[in-house]
């Protein structure tokens, strides 16, 4: 679908779009705290797995608030700047749930997003790293 | 700024590098301007040129929109969620989430379909994965991993350009002045700027 210059489309013009974004039922997971069991938080595994942040892909997650998404959390928050809690807090779940590109943040478990410093090219025998 | 593991890049001999679009999307002449222009952000920083092909088989980078499952592993996921993706050098695999309201001109912010996305943002992101770069934390930068629906967000930033620069080296031509840091959003949401 698309739309070349959208602005000047008529509104009642554009399509009835007021399906559900495939992300946005994980806002139900808002104040979910570790141990909890909640119905559908595989589903928010299966999308930390799609980006990297849980290495392995069992085929069936469970749906309990385990360390695994813990851990998960908190390497997500600190990518995203946010408040490194390893808790579902309202700002982590609107992050979570926005627009995205589909390829992994962590990819072959190599997390460099945010470690502050980009490794970079061996060059003259050296390990040269570049501040960002 | 990152870089795939091992620090993929185009070769030497690969620097003058062709894009086709798949026959069987029909694009219009509209849409493909969109990939032009996207594709120059990163010839005026880097020695990087890109030019169209009509040969998609040949191309070194070949664009295409699929819906669903379309045979990578990758599955799109209809509207929002997942736009798209693209593969490190050399692959050349650019592939976009056909279920997307993509906006290819126009004032995207002001639009009144809360799900619309501006199709030349996505395509200069996708572009630095293809050319060697991977996510970044900065905000401002193109290759931040998310982008909200209603946002037009085309001008690398500081942190895109050092990264790229690093792995291609400068246009000759560059001076610096094509830096921009400047973002449009309009979030759909909270309304945050």
């Amino acid at each position: 679908r698309f739309f070349p210059n959208i602005t000047a489309i008529p509104p009642w013009h554009l399509p009835n779009t007021t399906s559900i974004a495939p992300w946005d039922a994980f806002t139900k997971f808002a104040g979910c705290q570790s141990g909890e069991v909640r119905d559908g938080l595989s589903k928010l595994k299966q999308y930390f797995s799609n980006f990297g942040y849980i290495p392995n892909s069992p085929s069936n997650f469970s749906d309990k608030f385990d360390d695994e998404l813990e851990k998960a959390l908190k390497t997500y928050q600190q990518n995203f700047n946010l408040n490194v809690t390893g808790q579902l807090d309202d700002k982590t779940l609107q992050q979570i749930v926005r627009p995205r590109c589909g390829n992994a943040d962590i990819v072959n478990g190599t997390n460099s997003m945010n470690s502050g410093k980009s490794s970079s090219f061996h060059t003259t025998g050296h390990f040269h790293t570049t501040a960002h | 700024y990152t870089f795939f593991p091992g620090t993929p890049i185009w070769p030497a001999n690969r620097r003058d590098l062709t894009y086709g679009f798949l026959p069987a999307n029909g694009l219009t002449d509209e849409v493909k301007a969109v990939f032009t222009r996207a594709f120059e952000k990163w010839s005026a920083v880097t020695p990087l040129t890109f030019t169209q092909t009509d040969s998609f088989s040949s191309a070194d980078i070949k664009i295409a929109f699929y819906s669903g499952d379309h045979g990578d592993g990758e599955p799109f996921d209809g509207v929002l969620g997942t736009l798209a993706h693209a593969f490190s050098p050399t692959n050349g695999r650019f592939h976009l989430d056909q279920d997307e309201n993509w906006v290819v001109s126009g004032d995207v912010t002001r639009s009144d379909l809360p799900s619309s996305v501006d199709l030349e943002s996505v395509a200069v992101h996708e572009i630095g994965h293809l050319l060697g770069l991977g996510h970044s934390s900065v905000e401002d930068a193109i290759m931040y991993p998310t982008i909200s629906a209603r946002t037009k967000k085309v001008e690398l930033a500081t942190d895109d350009i050092e990264g790229i620069q690093l792995l291609y080296g400068s246009n000759p031509n560059y001076n610096g002045s094509t830096t921009t840091s400047n973002t449009q959003e309009r979030e759909t949401n909270d309304g945050e700027a």
